[in-house]
Order: C-alpha cells, then structure tokens, then sequence
C-alpha cells in the first residue's frame, strides 16, 4: 500500500507541477490536461480506504489551487466560453466528473449561472460512478466544494438561486446515494474479509454524516422543515438500508448534529425509526444519548426548558414500550437500561411528579412479569440494571416514606434473589439512617420492614 | 520547347472565405477553402512565364468532383466535371492572368478523405504542350448542409441476455448535427453479473465496393466511459456526450452508388472478467450551417 | 446551444437501492 500510495502521490506531484505552470502561462486547456492527469490516479482499485483518503486529500488540495485560478479568471471577466462543456470531453469519468464539480462551483460563485440547476445537475451527474469507494469520494467532493455555495433562503424570497428547500433536496439526494455505496461496501470482496470490511467501513463513516452536518449548517432551515422535509428522509434512507452499521452510526449522527429544539418537535418519528432499526443496532444507546441529551437541555440556564406542550415523559415512555415491544431480541438488561434513563429523565425534567417515577417502575414490573422473570441471580447483568434503577429514586428522594409511595417499587424487590434483596435492603436502611429518617406511623414501619424483610427475617 | 511556366490560382473573395480542415490520405491535416452546394467558384489564374515565351496547345480550367478508391487507384469516378477554355492554343510571350467563373456548380456530395475511398473537389488548370502538359491542382472542401429533421425521434430501447443482465437504454434522438449532443440514460433492469464498468463507443462504418465486394472498416472514433462500478437493479446512468470533441463526418449513405460512410453508437458493458457485452445502434449525423 | 438536460429517470425504489447484489 505505502508503494502504490508512494507512486500515485508522485504522479500527482508531477501533473500538479505542470497544471499549476500552465495556468501561471494562461494556458488553461494544457493546465486542464494536467488536472485531468492527476485525477486519474483516484482511478485505482488498488489502494485501501486509508491510502485512497491519502491520495484524494493531496489531489483536493492541488484542485483548489484550479478552482481558485478559474475563480480569479472569471472575476477579471477572462471567462472561458462553455467550460463547463469543455471539462466533459474527458474521456474517463471519475476526471470528468471531478473537474465538472470545480467549474460548477466556480459557475456558482461567480453568479452567472442558475445555482440550483447546476447543484442539481452536478448531483445527478454523480450517478455514474457507482463504485462504492470511489463514488463515496466524489460525492464528498461535491459536498466540500459547495459547502458555501448552498442556498439558504427561505421560500418567498426566491431569486434564481434558489431556496433552502432546493438546497435540502440536493443534500438528501446525495446522502442516498453515499449511503447506498456505504451500504454496498458490505457485499464487496470474500466473505473471509468481512471484519477488515467493517472495519473499513467504520473508517469511513464520517463521509456519509458530513451530509448531515451540512443539513444542519442551513441557518433558515427552521424546525417545520426539519420536521417535514428533512428528518423523514434521513430516516427513510437510514431504516431501509437495514444495515446495522449505517444505522447505528446514522442515528447516533442524528442526536448530535441537529439541535434540541429540533429532537424535541420530531421525538415520536425520530424513536418509532429506533424500532425499525436492525435487531444488531443497539437501540437502546441511541435513545439514551437523545434522553441525556434532551435532559440536559432542559437544565440549561440559557435555554427556554422544555415547552409545556410537549409531553416528553410521555412521548419517550410510550415510544420506549413500542421499541420494547417490537424488538423481541432485546437483552432484558438493556431493557432495563432504558428504564433508568427515563427514571433519571422523569427526575431531572419533571422532579414533582413521583407518579412518574412510578409509571417506569410499573413498566419494568409488566415487562419482567411478560419475560416470565422470577429470580434475578445477583451475578447477572439484568440484576446490576435493577439494581441501579432502584437506587436512584432512593438517592434522589433520600426519604424511603416517600419511596415506598412508590407501589411498584417494592415489587420490584422480588425479583432479586436473596442476595441481591439484603444487598438492596441494606441500601435502603442506610440511606433512612444518613438521612435521619423519622418513621412516625406503624403502617410505614410495617412497610419498611416488609421492604427489608431479608434483613429481619 | 518552349519554356515551363508557374501556375497559381487565386480564388475570388478569398480573404473572407473561410477554411476547413480535412484529414490528408497520410493522416496529417491540412486547410482548404469552403464552399458549399450551388455557390459558384470563381477567381483567377495567374501563369508566370519562367523564360521569354511558352507554346502551348490550349489553356484550361476544370472543376472536378471525383471519387477515389484506394483498391481501385487507376479508375477515378468523376461525379463532376465542368471544363473553361482560358486560352486557344497559342503562344505566351507574358506573364498572364485569366478569370474563371464556373457559376453555380452543383456539390451534391461533401468532402470526404477515409481509410479506402477518397471524395474531394478540384480546380485543375492545364497548359496543353506538344509534350508534357503543365498542370496545377487546387482542392477546395465541400461541406453539405442540412436543416433540423422534421421527424427525430428518440431511440429507446430494452435489451438484455435472459437472467443475466437487462438494460433500457435511451438517446434522446437518432439524428445527431456534429455539434450536438447525445442526451441519454441507461436504466438497470436486471443485474446478475459483475460490472467493471460502462462505455459509450462513437464507430464509424466505412463501407466501399458492392456485393460480394463489400468491404468494411470500422473505426472507433471515442470511447467515453459512463459509469464506473457496479450498479444494481433500477440505477439510472446519466449520458451526455458532446459530439464537438470528435472528428466527425456527416452520415453518407450510398454516395455516387460508391462507399458509404455510416455511424454506430456502441453501448458496452465490461465485466470484472472482461467479458464485453454490447448493444450496437446506427445514428445519423448531419451538418448544421454555422449561425 | 444544443439542449444538454438530462432525461426523466425513475426513481429506485429503496428494496432495490439497499439490495445485495444479484
């Protein structure tokens, strides 16, 4: 790999040299022969993701030294006639098409030409490369170079260069396209070589999230539009590709790239999409982090909280049993899991409402009573995940009168074994001490007592 | 004997006439005056005297239209001929110049130089002597014109080996002028097998002789690759392919009933084993008069 | 200038567009 790398880089050194010589002599078709040269090097199949990386980083570089030559040359008013026609006479597409999208942008910045026509054209035009690889690379070409050309107005005040909505349109279509090569990479190669191929994958991941981060860059796209017209494709393209690695990423890209505002008005598509995810996706990180997330945001002392209209325990309660639901395979002790995020969400967001807190522990009861749970051995990971539910009411309420207004969290204690029971019993009894709980009437003593009966007994 | 003579044609209005190039038989370029079907030719003939006087038998100016086939170099088929009389024979004791108007010559065919037949246009001026004739040749190029076809329609097309591969390719026309450009898509119907990638092949049909003495050559013109990778079912490929960067002829069917001069577009999918398959279509091309 | 707009393409259905290859 370091020859063949070692190599191309040379042959880019070299064109890039004459290219750079040609234009400084004005003699652009030459300096486009060159360019054209040197692109051909991003023909190769030879190189792996890593070195590929390599070669186009240094070959970006010398194009932008042409596409700021063709960006000088227009504003002098030295405009050369039909260059966009001119860059496809190249004979190979993968030149063409890189050398298409730097005259492209230089038509945009340049204000001549109808914006959204040529972002349209240059993302459709992209379609020709459908090696996974080298189509992933170009796509992100595209992406890069037209990452200030974007429109971003609203609709309404639409001139020729279009709206944030045609701007939307050409980034979804160009994250399909990087998702389906993505995606495809999976099938390339000898089965013996999936893991390396994963792997690969993973280290190209960022590519396909870059079209999410210039989504979220558009400053006028307001949270209609993210609710209307761009979160339903991201999730369209992200379930259907019902390959785990995409969606695991895609999701996780999603919680961090979009603001809090946005998460909040679309909570019920963006978890309904966490049931349909791959039985391999870990759903139950992705909801934790937009929990976290979400619970965080409501605690900011510059931020306006959660509005009153939007129910959250309720939309991530009701979501979370539907995800619960539909994915059968779903280790217990992630289940579990969940139940602690919305326990500490319920606590952080809505301190007030012990019913609540409550609702969850009732939740876990029905689960564990549908999983036919009765004993949880106290080495397992569903007992530690318990184990950690209950004690936060315990250490956010620090009152075990109030706890055990709780109803359901006592029966949950049944569940341990007996270990588990004296472990947790001990816990609760420590906390009334530090807290120097006074317990004034015999049905709460009863009720204590029965809580921590492995103890007494 | 009398003396040799220079001879130097000057076409009129030539400043301002344009040139056009066309390939020589040795595949070199070179530039020649235009002229088009029903212009007349017209200019002058200037003869330079090399000593005091020339004898001579007669001076004349022919145009010519001939066919050339390569295999057959001793028979021209003269297609044109016009012939003016510039001097009954005589005697040249001065440099001379004569004018020479043939008044709107029928052209009907354009110039042509291929891989075995040869069309082109000619003035010949000869000084008729008792014993060698002088004489001087000046090709002109004749390009012929067409308007936009009433009727061009797209060719659209599915094609596909069974189980294997299935294609529906589209141009958006079947008759293309020389500065156009091929508008098209390649739909993906079935895709079992591996492609390595996808190419668009512009041929050009030379055809000479006739019956069992047909004769063929076909030359790739371009090749220009569409798509790089494998597609799956329902991918759409975009073409578009600007004809102006090619050495291109207009179509010549059946010229003088002597050669003919065919165009194919080539649609070939390579496989990782380099297996080609490939789906030929016959476009025509024609001449557009400049603006 | 000649009319260079790329055709009307169908839209690939996303079965086929995350399809293994056949």
């Amino acid at each position: 790999q370091e020859k063949l790398l070692d190599e191309a880089m040379q042959v880019v050194k070299v064109q890039s040299f004459q290219m750079k010589r040609c234009l400084d002599k004005a003699k652009l078709m030459d300096g486009l022969k060159h360019a054209s040269n040197m692109l051909s090097e991003l023909r190769t199949s030879m190189l792996s993701p890593k070195s590929y990386y390599e070669l186009y980083m240094a070959i970006c570089d010398e194009l932008r030294y042409l596409e700021q030559y063709l960006a000088d040359e227009f504003q002098k008013g030295h405009k050369v006639a039909d260059l966009y026609e001119l860059v496809q006479y190249a004979g190979n597409i993968i030149p063409r098409l890189y050398l298409l999208v730097t005259v492209g942008v230089v038509y945009i910045k340049a204000n001549d030409h109808n914006r959204k026509d040529i972002l349209k054209d240059l993302v459709e035009m992209c379609r020709g490369v459908q090696h996974p690889l080298r189509g992933l690379f170009l796509r992100n070409y595209l992406l890069q170079c037209t990452r200030n050309s974007l429109p971003d107005c609203q609709e309404g005040e639409e001139t020729q260069t279009g709206t944030v909505k045609d701007s939307i349109d050409f980034i979804l279509l160009n994250f399909a396209e990087m998702n389906k090569l993505w995606v495809r990479m999976q099938h390339q190669g000898h089965s013996r070589d999936r893991e390396k191929r994963e792997k690969e994958r993973l280290e190209l991941r960022i590519l396909v999230g870059t079209n999410l981060v210039r989504l979220s860059q558009l400053d006028t796209m307001v949270v209609d539009m993210y609710k209307k017209n761009v979160l339903p494709g991201v999730l369209e393209q992200t379930v259907s590709c019902r390959d785990y690695i995409a969606q695991e990423y895609l999701m996780e890209c999603i919680i961090q790239v979009f603001p809090d505002e946005f998460h909040l008005q679309t909570l019920n598509s963006f978890l309904k999409a966490c049931a349909d995810l791959h039985k391999l996706v870990n759903v139950k990180n992705i909801i934790i982090a937009l929990i976290d997330r979400l619970a965080l945001f409501a605690h900011r002392d510059d931020g306006s909280g959660i509005p009153s209209d939007i129910k959250l325990f309720d939309i991530f309660s009701q979501q979370v049993s539907s995800v619960i639901q539909a994915r059968e395979d779903m280790p217990t002790e992630d289940i579990v899991s969940l139940q602690v995020s919305l326990i500490n969400l319920a606590l952080k967001c809505y301190p007030d409402r012990v019913d609540y807190v409550d609702k969850v522990l009732e939740t876990t009861v029905e689960i564990f009573n549908r999983l036919n749970l009765e004993r949880l051995e106290s080495s397992s990971a569903v007992c530690k995940e318990l184990s950690r539910l209950l004690k936060i009411p315990v250490d956010n309420y620090n009152n075990l009168l109030t706890v055990l207004q709780l109803k359901h969290f006592a029966p949950l204690f049944e569940f341990f074994d007996y270990e588990s029971r004296k472990i947790m019993a001990a816990y609760v009894i420590n906390n009334a001490l530090e807290n120097s709980l006074y317990i004034p009437t015999q049905e709460q003593t009863d009720a204590v007592l029965t809580l921590v009966a492995p103890l007494v007994q | 004997f009398g003396s040799n003579a220079e001879i130097d044609i000057a076409l009129d209005g030539q400043a301002s006439r344009k040139q056009a190039e066309i390939k020589t038989e040795d595949g070199k370029k070179e530039k020649l005056y235009l002229y088009y079907d029903g212009e007349s030719v017209t200019g002058k003939v200037n003869i330079t005297l090399k000593g005091k006087k020339m004898e001579h038998q007669g001076i004349k100016i022919e145009f010519i239209g001939q066919i050339e086939l390569y295999y057959d170099r001793g028979n021209h088929h003269e297609f044109t001929s016009l012939v003016k009389e510039l001097a009954r024979p005589g005697e040249l004791t001065q440099s001379t110049t004569y004018d020479f108007d043939f008044v709107q010559v029928e052209k009907p065919y354009e110039s042509y130089t291929g891989a075995n037949v040869r069309l082109r246009y000619f003035l010949r001026v000869t000084i008729a002597k008792r014993l060698t004739d002088v004489t001087r040749e000046m090709d002109i190029i004749v390009h012929t014109l067409s308007q936009y076809p009433e009727m061009n329609n797209s060719i659209k097309m599915e094609v596909g080996i069974e189980d294997c591969l299935h294609i529906e390719f589209e141009y958006n026309k079947s008759k293309y002028h020389l500065k156009d450009v091929i508008v098209g898509k390649i739909y993906f119907l079935l895709v079992r097998i591996k492609i390595k990638h996808m190419e668009l092949a512009i041929i050009k049909r030379e055809t000479t002789g006739s019956g069992p003495n047909t004769f063929n050559e076909n030359e790739t013109i371009a090749k220009y690759e569409i798509m790089d990778g494998a597609p799956v079912r329902g991918e759409s490929i975009p073409i578009r392919l600007f004809l102006a960067g090619y050495d291109l002829t207009p179509t010549m069917r059946d010229i003088n009933k002597k050669f003919s001069v065919r165009y194919y577009l080539n649609l070939v999918l390579v496989d990782e084993e380099e297996r080609r398959y490939f789906k030929q279509q016959e476009i025509t091309l024609w001449r557009k008069p400049d603006k | 200038s000649a009319d260079t707009r790329r055709l009307n393409t169908k839209k690939q259905t996303l079965d086929d567009a995350y399809a293994a290859p056949a």
